[in-house]
């Protein structure tokens, strides 16, 4: 969808519903996509960075999107 | 919200240059 696989898609889904300011943590995604391993959320996450899809705040464990704004 | 003056620069300024790589991006697509 959108040039992204599923895994991207529901990764930044979840980083696009985050509202407070710093983002979603990637301790959250991973306890919200149980399902998904660790190294695919990070290699999901670093692909959406890449494209400008997303952003880290506060520190590399926060991110939000650049869709939210 | 809790966050620093400096905090809310650097998320600004890492917004701006996801912002600018997505532009690149969809550019780059047309």
């Amino acid at each position: 969808v959108n040039g992204l696989t599923a895994h991207q898609s529901q990764v930044l889904n979840l980083i696009k519903s985050c509202p407070v300011p710093e983002g979603m943590s990637l301790q959250e995604l991973k306890l919200q996509l149980h399902s998904m391993s660790m190294s695919t959320i990070m290699q999901a996450v670093e692909f959406l960075s890449s494209e400008g899809h997303i952003y880290s705040t506060v520190d590399d464990d926060h991110y939000k999107s650049t869709d939210t704004e | 919200s809790g966050l620093t003056e400096e905090q809310k620069r650097r998320i600004e300024e890492n917004r701006q240059i996801a912002l600018a790589r997505r532009a690149e991006r969809l550019a780059a697509q047309r």
